[in-house]
């Protein structure tokens, strides 16, 4: 599941 | 991770290898790059990163977070400590206001974020900053009105850099179920459109074979 505050770009 | 992301990440990469293997090349930075633009960068790449030691996504995340910071923080170094490149550098020229669109930043971070948090609000403080950090490049390179090859590759590849994640985004949104990242999506758009202003008048320049001039 996403989460919104998973940042997996750079 | 999908080909757009790491075509846009690779062109990124490129952009700033190109200016840092530039730069100690030739041991100059006299072809209108900002001392400003690149503080800019290497402060969204510390602030952005603060994550690096409590989320781990993948090892080429990691990798790449350490080459970025590392890279911008080299080119910055080269052109405010290295004798021949300070030299060459025109702060004249580089007269971008650039303390109030950091003021700006901050403020619109802590008023539009994902959660409050020390990391989320220096998170969305690197993206906001990001979208703007190349108006003092653009004000430099209109100021001295030429645009050599150096100056041209490096827009170049961030512009390709910039394409290539709203295409990633695009396709992550068709292909991922609950895709949304609006500050990100929103800041990256209004970055990119700063670049397609740039290549509207770099195109016309080309053109009529004239001197590029971006308008006041």
């Amino acid at each position: 599941q996403d989460q919104p505050h998973s940042h997996d770009e750079l | 991770m999908n080909i757009f992301r790491f075509a846009g990440d690779m062109t990124h990469l490129m952009s700033i290898l190109i200016l840092l293997l530039k730069i100690y090349a030739t041991k100059s930075c006299a072809v209108g790059i900002s001392l400003k633009t690149q503080e800019l960068y290497a402060l969204v790449f510390l602030t952005r990163y603060l994550d690096q030691f409590t989320d781990y996504v993948s090892l080429y995340n990691s990798v790449m977070k350490v080459v970025f910071i590392a890279s911008s923080l080299a080119i910055v170094w080269c052109m405010r400590r290295h004798p021949l490149v300070r030299k060459s550098y025109d702060k004249d020229l580089d007269t971008f206001r650039h303390q109030y669109v950091l003021l700006a930043c901050f403020v619109l971070a802590l008023l539009l974020h994902e959660i409050f948090t020390f990391q989320e609000v220096f998170w969305a403080f690197s993206i906001y900053l990001e979208a703007v950090a190349i108006l003092p490049q653009l004000v430099l390179l209109q100021r001295s009105g030429n645009v050599d090859n150096l100056t041209g590759q490096y827009v170049l590849f961030l512009g390709a850099y910039r394409g290539l994640y709203i295409i990633n985004w695009i396709y992550r949104y068709f292909t991922e179920d609950h895709f949304t990242r609006w500050i990100a999506c929103v800041s990256g758009l209004v970055q990119t459109a700063l670049y397609a202003d740039f290549f509207y008048y770099y195109y016309l320049s080309w053109k009529t074979n004239t001197k590029l001039k971006l308008p006041a």
